[in-house]
């Protein structure tokens, strides 16, 4: 009887083979050329998944000098491209979001069961098998970390010089400017040229653009939430610096616009799903100050409701906002002396911080939550675009 | 229960600072 022999074609187990000698053009291709248009309509994260299954096969052969060389490499090759574009959002969005992938993959692909409980039975026969990868684990955190920071540094960058203009000068509200102090020139303080002035839709488009960068990318949702506190942040800090520090802006129309405009933000927020990064509660402080500027500050029942409700900000903060408020008119009377010492006593119990501004540099510390892939290694296909096909399927 | 496998074996890794000196000295060599 004649037996037939099937030969079956070799199944992909999700590992990628390489020469040790092409491991340069690997990080070039791979990392310090890549343009991540390049990769537009392919799996986000797709570097970071190369490059595991290429850890993978380096584990698979219990070769611990080429997974050294392999991750070091591809750290350094990051870095460097971090540095040559260290004001680009969408090349550092796009490396954070590779980085945090590859700390995944290396959690979630570890053998630690703690790492293992959403795996499929496919995915846990991805898990590496000789090594102990926690060390790189804790150097890409650190690596996360500063992607992170850059990240921020950019946005800011970008963000800070519409603040004042957009929250505090421009005037959205119909009718609101016939209502603004008098005896005060239109100021343009926060710009090195006056002519530049935004309105708050331009802080919008902004925001817009950058929620929409890290969601393409793939970016962990709760590092895009923590991106958004911490840009609230600044604008909160620089809004309200600028509130302490000029008359012309502590008017009853301004609060009115001020708070007009925080609700825009808040509405933004809720549309792009971000209501609960705690953007919100960081903008109190501005949402009393814009408060005070609207309510009566005349009787002690009104200083009563002032001390009730502006629990955010200082005494300190408060005393100088009252201080620079400005009538809209000869009709309305500048706060006393009087009703100013009558809050003061009123808050002598309260143990304030002793600065009047906000430090507008500060950073949240950033937490990169494990977020495993559903997505399995032998799905995942590379683009000829790459030209990694020194690559070998194994 | 998870079939346990033998024990990994820990790779020791350079903290970030470090990979940055060792890869700027190794730049500084390179002509």
């Amino acid at each position: 009887r004649q037996v037939t022999v099937q030969r079956k074609e070799k199944d992909f187990q999700g590992m990628l083979e390489y020469h040790k000698e092409d491991e340069a053009l690997l990080i070039r291709n791979l990392v310090t050329d890549l343009k991540p248009q390049m990769l537009a309509g392919t799996v986000p994260c797709l570097p970071a998944y190369i490059l595991y299954m290429c850890i993978r096969h380096a584990d698979y052969i219990n070769d611990d000098v080429k997974v050294h060389s392999l991750l070091t490499s591809t750290i350094n090759g990051i870095k460097k491209v971090l540095k040559k574009l260290n004001d680009d959002f969408e090349m550092t969005s796009f490396w954070l979001a590779n980085t945090c992938r590859l700390l995944h993959c290396l959690k979630q692909y570890s053998g630690d069961e703690g790492f293992m409980t959403q795996n499929t039975a496919k995915q846990n026969e991805h898990c590496l098998k000789n090594f102990d990868l926690t060390e790189y684990r804790q150097v890409l955190s650190d690596l996360s970390i500063q992607i992170y920071q850059q990240l921020i540094k950019i946005a800011e960058g970008v963000l800070q010089p519409m603040i004042v203009s957009a929250m505090l000068e421009n005037e959205s509200i119909q009718g609101l400017s016939g209502v603004k102090p008098t005896g005060y020139r239109k100021r343009s303080s926060s710009m090195a040229d006056g002519d530049n002035s935004y309105c708050l839709e331009a802080i919008i488009r902004q925001m817009n653009s950058f929620h929409t960068v890290m969601c393409d990318q793939g970016l962990d949702p709760e590092i895009i939430l923590q991106v958004f506190k911490q840009l609230f942040y600044m604008i909160n800090a620089v809004t309200l610096n600028n509130l302490l520090l000029r008359k012309d802006v502590c008017s009853w129309s301004t609060g009115m616009q001020l708070r007009y405009n925080i609700s825009q933000l808040e509405e933004w927020l809720r549309g792009r799903n971000l209501h609960q990064s705690g953007a919100v509660q960081i903008m109190e402080p501005l949402i009393q100050a814009a408060q005070l500027l609207q309510l009566k500050k005349k009787t002690p029942e009104d200083a009563e409701a002032i001390c009730s409700l502006c629990t955010s900000l200082s005494t300190q903060q408060i005393v100088k906002i009252l201080n620079l408020y400005t009538p809209l008119n000869e009709f309305e009377e500048r706060v006393t002396v009087g009703f100013i010492r009558t809050i003061q006593a009123q808050l002598q119990e309260r143990n304030d911080p002793q600065q009047l501004l906000l430090d507008f540099k500060h950073m949240f510390p950033v937490l990169f939550p494990f977020n495993p892939s559903s997505l399995t290694m032998d799905s995942i296909h590379i683009p000829a675009c790459l030209n990694l096909e020194f690559l070998n399927e194994v | 229960s998870a079939q346990r496998s033998r024990p990994r074996v820990l790779l020791k890794a350079p903290t970030l600072a470090e990979m940055e000196e060792m890869n700027t000295s190794e730049e500084e060599e390179s002509p």
